[in-house]
């Protein structure tokens, strides 16, 4: 699991997306 | 190639042409290869490229096209090299890692600047370390001091440039930015500076966008 890929592609996803600005 | 080969060869001080292929083919192997591949190229391989980044970007009679591909060769290797927690970490553990990515945010070149711009938005929304998105904030207004500028201005800059990616790497950026700080006051302050420098300027086309958008809408709701 640490050595897990893809970590910026998920964020630059989230990001793109919008879902990394949902209010909680 | 194995990852000893790629840091004896950037050790080695190649420069232009032949860095830039090193480079092409370093991103090629950290995309592709396993994380214990990346690991091996290690906190060594990392210093080495932010060195040479580092360099270019100091160096102001180099070539100045092969040099700015060489940059932008090696942000592309930093995103693949951060694309693990093992490397992210060594990277946000670099004492230049986010100082090398703002410095990269330049508008005279939009292709590097809107991937450097893509990896500080995603550095200020990771919520381990906490407090990232201020240390790009310092970053960026520490980086504008030196230069005697405004700090948003390169952003503002990039908003207004013909590149579509540009521009909307950078109002992601300012979103993490605004949206990752926690007091009211300095959200609403942040906010204020961006509209002072022009942040609606270069939005203007979104109004449109809107009215096409609900009119387009209210259309197929009466059709």
């Amino acid at each position: 699991e640490d050595d897990e890929t893809g970590i910026m592609d998920g964020l630059l996803e989230a990001l793109q997306s919008g879902a990394a600005f949902r209010r909680k | 190639k194995s990852a000893q080969v790629y840091i004896q060869e950037l050790k080695s001080e190649i420069k232009d042409g032949q860095l830039l292929s090193c480079l092409e083919s370093l991103r090629v192997s950290l995309n592709n290869n396993p994380v214990s591949w990346v690991q091996n190229f290690g906190n060594e391989g990392l210093a080495l490229l932010l060195n040479i980044l580092r360099k270019l970007q100091d160096d102001k009679d180099e070539n100045f096209v092969m040099g700015g591909k060489c940059q932008h060769e090696i942000i592309r290797c930093l995103k693949a090299f951060m694309n693990n927690k093992y490397g992210l970490k060594s990277m946000l553990e670099s004492e230049e890692g986010i100082t090398l990515l703002v410095r990269a945010i330049n508008p005279q070149k939009p292709s590097m600047m809107t991937d450097a711009v893509k990896l500080l938005s995603a550095i200020s929304i990771l919520e381990q370390p906490e407090g990232l998105h201020e240390r790009v904030l310092e970053v960026i207004t520490e980086e504008a001091e030196k230069q005697n500028i405004e700090r948003f201005q390169p952003l503002i800059s990039g908003m207004k440039n013909n590149s579509l990616p540009l521009r909307a790497s950078c109002l992601t950026l300012i979103n993490a930015l605004i949206s990752r700080a926690e007091e009211l006051d300095f959200r609403i302050h942040i906010r204020s500076e961006l509209l002072r420098l022009g942040l609606r300027e270069p939005l203007k086309l979104k109004v449109q966008l809107r009215v096409f958008d609900e009119q387009a809408e209210d259309d197929s709701e009466d059709l």
